[in-house]
C-alpha cells in the first residue's frame, strides 16, 4: 500500500 | 518592445506538450535574460520549470520585464498548428499574445491573457545524494515496460544500475540500466506512471535527461539543450508506502 505524497513538505 | 522570434518551434511546442498535460494556466516571465516559466499542478504533484536564455532566440526584443499569464491548453491548440521549419514570432497586444508561424504560409492566432487563479511558489531547492543521466528514449521505453504490470514504478538507483521495478497484480516487471556513473549511495523511491508519463511528453526537448533521486524524496528530471540555451526540469512528489 501507498500514498501519493504532496511537494508541500518540500517547500 | 517586446519581440521573440524563433526560427524552430518545436521546442516550445515540446515544452508545451508536457507542462500543458500538467497545468492548466502559467505564467510566462521574460526579461532581458530570457524566458522562464514556473508552474505546479493542483494536487501539488509535479513542478515544472522551463528556462529558454535569450540567445536561443534568433531575434529578442524585452525593453521591460514582462509576465504573460496564459491558459496552457488555449496555447497547447495554437502550438499545434506549427510545423517544424515554420520561423515562430511572440508578441502582445493590448491582452493578448501574439503568436505568429511563418513558412509556406503565414498563421497568425491572437491567443487571450488571463488572470491567474493561484500562485506557484518558488521552486525549492533539494540536496539529493544521487544524479545520474540517462538517453530519454531509453527512459521512455523502460516506463513503458514497467506500465504494462502496473501503475507505479519503483525507481532504485545503486552504484551500477538504475533499476525501474513494478510488482502487478498478475506480473512483475523490472528494467535494468547501466548508468555508468559514480554513485556512493543508493536512492529508492515510488512514483505514480501517469505522472511520469505526462513528464515524458516532452522528450523531443533535448536528447540527455538527468535524474535526481534520494530515499523518497521527489524525483527531479531535468532536460538541458546543448550550451545550457535552455532548460525544462520538473519536480514529482513521491508515494509513499504505509
Amino acid at each position: 500500500k501507498s500514498r501519493q505524497s504532496s511537494l508541500d513538505v518540500f517547500f | 518592445m517586446f519581440k521573440l522570434i524563433l526560427s524552430d518551434p518545436s521546442i516550445f511546442k515540446t515544452s508545451f506538450e508536457a507542462i500543458s498535460s500538467i497545468v492548466d494556466e502559467v505564467q510566462i516571465e521574460v526579461d532581458s535574460d530570457g524566458l522562464r516559466l514556473n508552474a505546479i499542478d493542483r494536487s501539488h504533484i509535479t513542478y515544472v520549470h522551463l528556462e529558454l536564455k535569450e540567445r536561443l532566440f534568433d531575434v529578442f526584443q524585452c525593453d521591460e520585464p514582462i509576465k504573460l499569464n496564459v491558459d496552457t491548453e488555449e496555447l497547447m491548440k495554437v502550438l499545434k498548428r506549427s510545423k517544424s521549419d515554420d520561423v515562430m514570432e511572440l508578441t502582445v497586444d493590448g491582452g493578448s499574445l501574439i503568436v505568429t508561424f511563418e513558412g509556406a504560409i503565414k498563421k497568425t492566432f491572437k491567443v487571450k491573457l488571463i488572470d491567474l487563479e493561484y500562485e506557484t511558489p518558488e521552486s525549492p531547492s533539494i540536496e539529493y545524494p544521487v544524479k545520474i543521466t540517462i538517453p530519454i528514449k531509453t527512459l521512455k521505453e523502460s516506463i513503458q515496460d514497467i506500465e504494462i504490470v502496473a501503475d507505479r514504478v519503483e525507481f532504485n538507483i545503486d552504484q551500477d544500475f538504475l533499476k525501474l521495478k513494478a510488482v502487478g497484480e498478475f506480473s512483475d516487471a523490472e528494467v535494468e540500466y547501466l548508468h555508468g556513473e559514480k554513485v556512493t549511495e543508493d536512492a529508492r523511491a515510488i512514483f505514480a506512471i501517469e505522472n511520469i508519463k505526462e513528464m515524458l511528453k516532452a522528450e523531443k526537448f533535448a536528447d540527455t535527461t538527468y535524474i535526481s533521486l534520494g530515499d523518497d524524496m521527489p524525483l527531479t528530471l531535468t532536460l538541458e539543450l546543448l550550451n545550457e540555451e535552455g532548460e525544462l526540469s520538473f519536480l514529482l512528489a513521491p508515494r509513499i508506502e504505509e
